[in-house]
């Protein structure tokens, strides 16, 4: 069965996106044969893997209402193994044109295990919106790990407590295996007293991994967005791929 | 009537409560009395301004459910013509507990206007989450104008066509006054070809005022997050605190 991790946050901008697209790729980059689902409506990750969301066939909310398997809408993108379940905007009217209740948060890990698909891959990495609803509750039910990552921000650390409120309550209501990862630092400077100062604060989070690496502001992380391409190969040689090249060893020794 | 101004983007993190905080507190320096609403569930606003949202005798939930008026509701900050309707974590169940069928998109504006609250500001600045879910709609439907911080970011950029997509439809469903001020540029760092030739790709967006005003990245406006202080008080000499009042000085020049 593929390793689960999802990236959450309640705070938007924090990093979600990007450290699914690059987590992913480093992975692949390594021959873990990976597979990123698009649970967000923006579709960032989407077109951050290079492909237009407005084009699409087939996408996640096809595959939560049943009109097509996840290996249907699965797709692969340039790089090797690395697949895709694509998200549209679209996405947003989903939960709505569901027949009510069905088992509706666990749309997602019954579509991913009902065809194989989560058993043919090594790692499942989930990006989510930034809040706590449908879509966010539907991949916290299929994964087994949630990966945070925490922008150096007074508002994102002080969201951390309802993102672990979010955790705890789909454990016991939906996936009772499912565990906290970690926190990957984001957008850390550390020529700032800032960065400095709120790291050494989250020092003292009980029990919360806080990973090593930490993903510094860096020009290439917005040119990235446009590009629709992963840093490991838009910039191989960059802080940024070293960065995220690190951050998949770290969660290789952990999972 | 207060000017009513919405601070909204789907794409999460680009600014919206920094630039709800800022432009209302300079808007209030100059004499103008500026009432912001958080609807947020996050509450950056409200934590934003100085407040605890844990700790709040009643919020913008209690005034939707009708526990509470608007003028219950609101509170002074420490700083002069600038007050607060604030929102605790609990905003997001709010929808769920109303009655179905009843104007549930226009609780907001009817709550502002029921007791005297809309006529008694000079200006109404409304906080949205970063989706165009129920909150972003009351406040859709509530104000007179539409302000869209725009990060200088591949997917900020993208989701501008989502953003404009659910103004149009919320002006032909819920208010037909409404408008779209214009954007805002935020994290601009000119010193980068990234910010230059997004800028400029910009400028062919068809009739979408862009100010003039350019926010810059600031480990001013990291620390603000932290700090609770509008930065036109924690660093009113800083470069971020001249740009919210050029920010103040434009707006008052179009409304
Ligand atoms: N380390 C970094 N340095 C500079 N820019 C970055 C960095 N990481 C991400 N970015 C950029 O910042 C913006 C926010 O990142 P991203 O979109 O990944 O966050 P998110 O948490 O997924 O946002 P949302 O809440 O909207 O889903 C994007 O434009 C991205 O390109
Ligand atoms: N110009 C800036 N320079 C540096 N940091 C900034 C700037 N503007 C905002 N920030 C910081 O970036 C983070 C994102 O800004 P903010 O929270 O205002 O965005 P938002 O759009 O309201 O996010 P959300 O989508 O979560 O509501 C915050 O921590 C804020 O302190
Ligand atoms: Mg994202
Ligand atoms: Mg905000």
């Amino acid at each position: 069965m593929g390793i689960g991790i999802a990236c959450m946050s309640g705070k938007g901008g924090v990093g979600k996106t990007t450290t699914t697209i690059n987590l992913a790729a480093a992975l692949a980059e390594r021959g873990r044969l990976v597979l990123t689902v698009d649970c967000d409506p923006q579709s960032n990750l989407t077109s951050g893997l290079g492909l237009n969301p407005y084009e699409l066939r087939s996408s996640l909310g096809d595959v939560l209402i049943g009109r097509a398997t996840a290996g249907q809408a699965i797709v692969a993108t340039e790089w090797a193994n690395l697949h895709l379940l694509p998200a549209t905007p679209d996405l947003t009217a989903t939960e709505a044109e569901l027949p009510s209740g069905l088992h509706r948060e666990t749309l997602l890990r019954d579509a991913l295990d009902r065809d194989g698909t989560s058993a043919a891959y090594d790692f499942i990495l989930y990006d989510t919106p930034p809040n706590f609803g449908f879509h966010t509750v539907n991949a916290l039910a299929a994964t087994n790990y949630v990966l945070i990552p925490l922008q150096m921000s007074g508002f994102a650390v002080r969201g951390l407590k309802e993102v672990l409120r979010a955790v705890n309550l789909a454990r016991s209501r939906l996936n009772p295996e499912l565990q906290v990862l970690g926190m990957v630092p984001t957008f850390v400077n550390l020529r700032t007293n800032f960065s400095q100062q709120l790291l050494s604060g989250l020092a003292d989070l009980a029990g919360l991994r806080i990973f090593q690496t930490l993903i510094p502001p860096t020009v290439k992380l917005q040119e990235t967005s446009l590009a629709g391409v992963p840093i490991v190969a838009y910039a191989p040689a960059s802080k940024a791929a070293a960065a995220y090249r690190q951050l998949a060893e770290e969660v290789l020794q952990v999972v």
